[in-house]
């Protein structure tokens, strides 16, 4: 389903090179919730920027359902992206001038989804994320951990085969967080969602089947969970 | 030192009112340390931005230093933003133009410090936080964690009498979030400093000494901590 094979991602900074990722194999089979882990910088964000076809490796080989990815064009991956995959974003990127319900029916409008039937879907995404009372706030009118709710309802409204996201509970007290890691669980129980997230949190983690922890743009650890 | 009395903060959207805050009394001796915990949404960063002098509430007191703040002009409160306190934004707030170096100097010269000095200031600040060797990277050239870090730097630099910080561990691992909090209790007890948090995570919390709780826009909590 997911396979990465050799994927390194170099940036060139005047003289210098920055490993942000130095040589990452991962298998991830359709319909596993794997976890991401590792210290600040190690290349989480980036190794989950190039599984949703976001960013391409700077060598390396990724292939998605059999399809190899590093050789397809803007387009397709664009397809891919709107069909495929929901992401949720580390700092969230909500557009600043839309209200959260707006923001929530953007991917939906992608995947060609019509009006009523967006508006209906995009309701019940915030709905489940407990944002029913501020659909129409924009995002400077609300808190950070109810940006991050928008962010996180925007990448589930099309329930997407594989659902990417970069530290979906970072902005959340404790009780909303585990309210959040719930519903990836239910989604995955009931629609069969691969799921990887990334998170800082050892509880939040445990929620999973697998753990994989990266050190200085490497797999350090690859691990099962006991009782997810 | 801080003293609120009867503070709200209410925002009008069309027909409805939002009472971000709805009334809160808090009095914060000089050299506290104290945490502010509560759910998403209950008004942690709202209580923050008042008592940083970057919002004005819209009813209630707000002596500061036994100035009332509420009645300053803007030109006022803008010195004691520069000359008294550091702030952390839940949303790090950085220049996306400029250097992480250029980042922390900036409050350096708000406060009138000299070249040579601002960039020695800033230098050490970034090495407190780990940070020596991505001092001239962009925020986009650097992780969600290492943003966070230089956000924090940039608070610390000016060695403010008053240190505001909302949710400054949100984007680091455990042991990179505990280095930081550490640095916290470092900086009380050597200058006296008086600490602000706003926290999720109550390990981080256990590290103050005192911690108060939000509720819906009103103090639900508010407790001495057994071993800071
Ligand atoms: N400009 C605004 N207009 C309307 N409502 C607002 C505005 N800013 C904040 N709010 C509302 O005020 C409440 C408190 O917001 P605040 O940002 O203080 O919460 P918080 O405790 O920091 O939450 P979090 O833990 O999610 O960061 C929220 O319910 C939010 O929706
Ligand atoms: N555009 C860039 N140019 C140069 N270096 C970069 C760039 N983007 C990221 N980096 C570096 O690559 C490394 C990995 O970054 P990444 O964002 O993947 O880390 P992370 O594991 O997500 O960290 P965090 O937990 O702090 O979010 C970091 O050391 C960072 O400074
Ligand atoms: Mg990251
Ligand atoms: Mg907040």
């Amino acid at each position: 389903m997911i396979e990465l094979s050799g994927v390194t991602k170099i940036y060139q900074m005047g003289g210098t090179e920055v490993r942000a990722l130095g040589g990452v194999d991962l298998f991830i089979d359709k319909g596993e919730m794997t976890a991401i882990m590792g210290p600040s910088g190690s290349g989480k964000s980036t190794l989950l920027a190039i599984l949703g076809c976001l960013d391409v490796p700077t060598s390396g080989a990724y292939s998605l359902d059999g399809i190899n990815v590093e050789k397809m064009t803007d387009d397709q991956l664009a397809r891919v992206r709107s069909e495929k995959i929901g992401f949720v974003f580390q700092q969230f990127n909500l557009l600043a001038r839309t209200t959260a319900l707006e923001n929530v029916m953007l991917p939906l409008i992608y995947a060609g989804v019509g009006g009523r039937e967006r508006r209906r879907r995009a309701q019940a995404a915030l709905d489940m994320v407990g944002l029913s009372d501020r659909m129409h706030h924009r995002p400077n009118e609300l808190s950070g951990g109810q940006q991050q709710r928008v962010a996180i309802a925007r990448a589930l409204a099309n329930e997407p085969a594989i659902l990417l996201a970069d530290e979906p509970t970072g902005a959340l007290d404790s009780k909303t967080g585990t309210e959040i890691i719930e519903l990836f669980q239910q989604l995955h129980r009931d629609i069969g969602q691969t799921v990887i997230y990334v998170t800082h949190d050892p509880f939040i983690a445990r929620h999973t089947q697998r753990i994989v922890r990266l050190a200085d743009g490497l797999v350090a650890g690859d691990d099962p969970v006991a009782h997810p």
